[in-house]
């Protein structure tokens, strides 16, 4: 039988994660300076 | 001229990509209005150039393919755009 692959096995991308904090922490940064 | 075209074209790619943006970056609103700033700053002959063109093309292309790297894009957007800012912030003299 065919096995159940997850399709959300990217729903936590670690690339994606890090780019999301770097860029709320440079729009975090933007507010605080302007 | 294709100046004026690729103004045009990177204009339509630009509002396609933030529509996306905007539909799957509810929890952080402001990044939408982060990255129109970011563009808004871009110096005008950039906004017109072919380069911005393939990338914009690029990004639109990936981050509708894969959603889930969808901050990735929007990163290296923002990092370009920066890049080609005409306004840039001058240290404060003491």
């Amino acid at each position: 039988d065919p096995v159940n692959v997850d399709d959300d096995e990217d729903e936590d991308d670690p690339e994606n994660r890090i780019a999301k904090k770097m860029l709320l922490e440079e729009i975090q940064a933007n507010i605080t300076t302007d | 001229g294709s100046k004026k075209c690729y103004q045009l074209e990177n204009e339509k790619l630009f509002e396609e990509f933030v529509d996306l943006c905007k539909k799957q970056t509810g929890e952080h609103p402001e990044v939408v209005p982060f990255l129109c700033n970011k563009r808004q700053r871009a110096r005008p002959t950039f906004l017109a150039s072919a380069e911005l063109r393939n990338v914009l093309s690029r990004v639109l292309s990936r981050a509708q393919a894969r959603p889930t790297k969808l901050y990735v894009y929007i990163n290296e957007l923002c990092t370009l755009l920066k890049a080609h800012s005409t306004k840039r912030k001058v240290p404060l003299t003491p």
